[in-house]
Formats: structure tokens, sequence, C-alpha cells
């Protein structure tokens, strides 16, 4: 038997002209979670508390795709969608198209552990964590200007875009790179799109 | 998308994974991250979580592939991983991070970079996002 190992992550798909305290801002994230998991995991914390502490945090920051700072549909909302399962019994539970709920992945456990399913979604998941009495937030409150932006520009380039996180429209001299090479595709950046 | 994936002293895996989904995406569309086997596994070999073009993930079963190469196949962890982010993802772009009941950690990407940190109690740690 080995000891116990915990990984985190932000999402992947990342420009590469990513400006550098951007970088640094989201290294600074994920150093704070493995920290908070690994501290759970040297007080015996079981390893299905040491995923749901680690997500909610990521949930709670506005940096990633996630809970506060969630990307936008294409009318702007948020609806978020989480899940979660432990390995010994193999039990899960999972949410969708929440708009509310502060911690999604939170509430994903409470079906897992108070519910007799394993997946509630959109109306269903948003009355069962009324009745869970789980933290609860104005749709807006998941909404940055960041995202606001991202989503014009995805409108622009009638693009759908997962987890890239270009830079603000504003090129810092991090972005010479863009600068030196302004290849556009429709209107956006060449780095926005995934690559071919 | 984030996620965690965690094994603890006594052998438990566990697995999590939360996401707004895809920006500009049709409202009701649900991604992999909530689906099972596909964004989120964990059994009593490992926990795996993963992120990217969520179709693709969903199309591949990505997360139990992991484990699934790990049981029939008898690869080691990492193998597993580079074996299903090479072979089962067609043209599609992900990454994802798992650790197996015997304590190791791993990842693996075909996208342009992953936000990712791992940690092991023997006190290896790494955070990263490009290859």
């Amino acid at each position: 038997m080995g000891g116990w190992a915990i990984a985190v992550h932000g999402g992947a798909g990342v420009d590469p002209n990513l400006p550098l305290h951007r970088q640094e801002e989201a290294k600074k994230l994920l150093t704070r979670c493995l920290n908070l998991g690994i501290s759970a995991l040297n007080s015996n914390l079981p390893a299905i508390d040491v995923v749901e502490l680690v997500v909610r945090e990521l949930e709670t920051d506005p940096l990633f795709n996630s809970g506060r700072g969630s990307a936008l549909t294409e009318k702007g909302t948020v609806e978020m969608e989480a899940s979660i399962m432990e390995g010994t019994k193999r039990k899960y539970g999972a949410v969708s198209g929440v708009t509310t709920v502060k911690n999604p992945v939170s509430l994903a456990r409470l079906v897992m552990e108070k519910s007799p399913h394993s997946y509630l979604a959109f109306a269903g998941a948003e009355d069962f964590a009324r009745q869970q009495g789980v933290e609860l937030a104005e749709n807006d409150y998941f909404i940055t200007q960041d995202n606001v932006e991202m989503l014009n520009l995805a409108k622009e380039a009638n693009a759908i875009l997962f987890d890239y996180r270009i830079p603000t429209t504003a090129l810092d001299s991090s972005c010479a790179a863009e600068v030196d090479n302004p290849m556009l595709m429709n209107g956006l950046p060449i780095s926005v799109y995934a690559p071919e | 998308t984030v996620g965690c994936v965690v094994v603890d002293k006594e052998g438990r895996c566990a697995a999590a994974t939360s996401t707004g989904g895809l920006m500009n995406k049709r409202s009701g569309r649900i991604g992999d991250s909530p689906i099972i086997g596909a964004g989120t596994y964990a059994c009593n070999l490992c926990g795996v979580s993963c992120t990217g073009e969520g179709e693709a993930i969903l199309r591949a079963t990505l997360a139990r592939e992991v484990a699934a190469v790990m049981e029939y196949k008898g690869l080691r962890l990492q193998e597993a991983v580079d074996f299903v982010i090479k072979d089962r993802l067609d043209e599609g772009k992900a990454g994802l991070i798992a650790v197996s009941t015997n304590g190791e950690v791993a990842y693996g990407f075909n996208a342009s970079g992953m936000f990712r940190g791992c940690a092991t109690e023997d006190g290896f740690m790494e955070v990263g996002i490009w290859e």
C-alpha cells in the first residue's frame, strides 16, 4: 500500500499567449488547493471529503471555469454541472443545469448520499438544492466581466470555446507574440481556436 | 472545468469534477463532467477527472477507459493515462489527472496546455501548465 496522493486541474486547452501574470495567478491557485488537500490528507480525512473540499475551493475562486467564473451560455447565463465518485463502493452523485447553487460539487455529493438517485438536473436539481438547504446565489454572482468579454468574442467568431483563457483585449507586453503575429481568424486571435 | 482526484492513506480513491461547460454553449447542453465513466470515475484501482472537449471525452468514456486498461491490460497508471490520451480521443482535445490505489499520481493531455498540480506523501509536488 502506497501513501496518499492528490492531483488537481483547472482545465485543458490554454492559449499559448496567456500573459505571464495570469499563468502565475493560475499556479498560485493550484498550489493553494494542493496544500489544502495535503493538510486534509495529513489529518486523515477520507478521500471523498478531500476531493469535495478542494473542488469547492476551485468553484469559489473565479479564476477557472466552474462555480463563480463559469463559462456562459449563448444567452449569457450560467448553467453549471458537477459529479463526485468514491471508489470503494463506486457510489456517485451528479448534477447538471444548476444556476443558483454556489458549490455544485456539494450538491452532487448530497444527491449521492441523501437521495435514492445518482443524477439530478435542471429544475429537479434546483428543487433538491432548496430542500437540502445548500448555499444559493443569484445567477449574476457566477458571471465575471472576463467571461462576458469572452462570450462576446465567441459570438463574433460564431464559435464555441472550451477552456481557453485568452487575455483581455488590452494586450500587455507579455503578449508581444500576439502583436508581432496578429494573425486573426473571424476577427479573433488565431490562438483562440483549438489547434486543428 | 476543475477537478480533483485523491487516494488517501487507506488506499481509498475518489474523484470530483465541476464546470460551467463551454463558452457560448446552447442552454441545456450537458458535457462530460457530470457523466460518470466519461469526465469522472473512481473505483478500487484509480480515480480520474477529465477536462477539454466534452463531446470527445463522452464518446471515449475516457475516465472509465483508464481504469479498464489498468484492469484488463495490466497497465500501470501513467501507461494507462498515456494510452487513452493517445489512442482513445480520435481528433478530440482533452486532458486528465489520475491517482491509483497504490499512491501513484499521473496526468496527460493532448490539448495546448493544462492547468494542473499533483503531490504524493513522499514529498513530490509539481504545479504546471505546459508540457
